[in-house]
């Protein structure tokens, strides 16, 4: 028996509106630990991992670990009935082929309940290592997914350059080309406006803008987006959840042939 | 030119 219920239901919503652009369906995992995903693109060169811990949860009930197969686009067309500020509940039985989502009105006075198919998905489970990264990149998520969005408009591809000077973004494509340097910044008014840059090493990658501007989908969950980079390693692109989890996606690099 | 790699080949199945 599996019992979850998230009072802040719209994060539920946001969560898959971050992710169902980049994969079509995919196994949600339960455990005593909490409710976790991790799937690939189609094309196996993206990778999602999001979690939210069972601390988050109002209530968490998760008997025996369970992983349910649920088609995204079908899962997201359930939770948009919901309201805005709807307490979300997910539930289902032991050996159940369905899913129920619950959802109450903030004054009870309205509770709806979806049932959903579950499918069986192969999928394979990649082990991540703990990496040491050359260059981790803390900047405001609405200022990433402009610099993203802006260089897609030129070309295909983003070079993402850590040095001493600071991180620079640049494109190349048939109208010509463009460059965006952020330089360290703390001297803000609000913490989560600051672009902080630590850099062990510097470092120089190239990685397809279009994967890069699925991943800004996570935006409105976090207004700080990190970005760890390594040489030979994928990047990191990390949403924090607030006091729930994280949503982080892994891009493999292009390299020169 | 670039060759875009896989996720598969920085990180093995468990």
């Amino acid at each position: 028996m599996l019992e979850l219920r998230l009072v802040q239901g719209s994060l539920l919503k946001k969560v898959l509106d971050a992710i169902k652009e980049l994969v079509k369906d995919a196994n949600f995992d339960c455990s005593t630990t909490g409710f976790s995903l991790q799937a690939m693109d189609s094309s196996h060169v993206a990778l999602v991992s999001l979690l939210l811990r069972a601390e988050g949860f109002e209530h968490y009930r998760c008997d025996r670990n369970l992983s349910m197969g649920m088609n995204l686009d079908n899962m997201a067309k359930m939770l948009k009935c919901s309201g805005n500020d709807d307490i979300i509940t997910i539930k289902a039985d032991d050996g159940s082929d369905s899913v129920t989502f619950m959802f109450e009105s903030p004054t009870q006075d309205k509770i709806s309940d979806f049932e959903m198919k579950l499918m069986d998905i192969d999928s394979e489970h990649l082990g991540i290592p703990e990496a040491e990264y050359h260059a981790i990149i803390r900047m405001p998520s609405a200022e990433f997914a402009k610099i993203c969005r802006d260089l897609a408009s030129i070309g295909d591809t983003v070079v993402i350059s850590v040095s001493k000077e600071g991180v620079k973004f640049s494109t190349r494509g048939d109208i010509g080309a463009a460059n965006v340097v952020l330089r360290q910044n703390t001297t803000v008014d609000k913490p989560e406006e600051a672009t902080i840059i630590e850099m062990n090493e510097p470092v120089s990658l190239t990685f397809a803008l279009r994967y890069m501007n699925s991943f800004t989908k996570a935006t409105p969950l976090s207004n700080i987006v990190t970005i760890s980079l390594s040489s030979e390693l994928p990047v990191v692109v990390e949403y924090k959840i607030a006091e729930m989890g994280y949503i982080r996606f892994y891009l493999a690099p292009k390299i020169e042939e | 030119v670039n060759a875009q790699r896989q996720i598969t080949s920085f990180f093995s199945k468990t």
